[in-house]
């Protein structure tokens, strides 16, 4: 999603997004670390994940489509408060959410992933995969599980993930911007705030390389889940149709 | 615009959300 940059900034400009960044991450994450922390040990019961697990397709579709859509609002907030996002123009704006908002979702999820028992918080509890049975879609939540569990092995800062998520965020490569130029601009900033983190925290250089070889990863899961959804599209019309509407907004054609 | 009504008025909105 990145190109090589050409242009270099300086290191007052690099730490001034870089802080803009950290400072939204945080303040627009669902849950604050401590929080997740203090969640860590909240199992569903075997009898909780059965119930799950007999729900109707179309109520569980309902329920995942809901926290998908709340989660969605957090990173609208997240990007409207990274300096430089507001001063696109709104057409392209959405076009970058709209393209990157599952992608930063995905990225950000391996915080609230349990990797001592391959569980993920959800709706206030630590599920397994199998909770996830009646969607009909083993494919998409074990690939979702898989990500998180090779992203928390990357042990990413809430720096370096805050700024990872932007620098996807940021892809000037979206079709239908109307100027990719600014959002390059931005793209370039956002990289170089990362690698200079990852300078610092003296991380292995190969660090950066492990989180843009998710890329590809993130990319397959969410062509899968619009392949998911239309599918389910055509099995439950009306469900489908009573989606929330920002939900609809977002990966409607 | 009418196409993405909610993500403009997010984008608008002054208090979103996450601040409520």
């Amino acid at each position: 999603t990145h190109s090589p940059l050409s242009e270099g900034f300086s290191l007052l400009e690099t730490e001034r997004m870089a802080q803009s960044v950290v400072k939204s991450h945080v303040e627009t994450s669902q849950y604050s670390t401590e929080e997740l922390k203090r969640l860590a040990w909240n199992l569903y019961t075997a009898e909780e994940t059965r119930t799950y697990q007999s729900k109707p397709m179309e109520a569980m579709w309902q329920q995942c489509v809901a926290h998908l859509t709340n989660a969605i609002q957090y990173v609208v907030e997240f990007a409207k408060r990274i300096s430089g996002f507001m001063e696109l123009c709104q057409n392209d704006q959405i076009i970058l959410l709209k393209a990157g908002c599952l992608s930063v979702l995905l990225i950000q999820m391996c915080r609230a992933y349990n990797a001592t028992n391959h569980t993920l918080l959800f709706d206030g509890k630590f599920a397994s995969v199998q909770l996830f049975k009646s969607l009909g879609c083993d494919d998409l939540v074990n690939a979702v599980f898989e990500l998180a569990k090779s992203m928390s092995r990357l042990q990413l800062t809430e720096e370096e993930m805050a700024l990872f998520s932007a620098v996807v965020l940021f892809s000037p490569d979206r079709p239908w911007l109307t100027d990719r130029q600014p959002v390059q601009r931005l793209q370039g900033k956002v990289y170089q705030a990362l690698q200079r983190c990852l300078n610092r925290e003296g991380a292995n250089e190969h660090k950066l390389n492990k989180m843009l070889a998710k890329l590809p990863a993130i990319k397959s899961i969410c062509n899968l889940h619009i392949d998911k959804l239309e599918f389910f599209r055509l099995l439950h019309p009306e469900t489908a149709y009573s989606f929330p509407p920002l939900y609809r907004e977002v990966f409607g054609s | 615009k009418e196409k993405h009504k909610i993500l403009h008025r997010l984008l608008q909105n002054s208090t979103s959300p996450v601040d409520l």
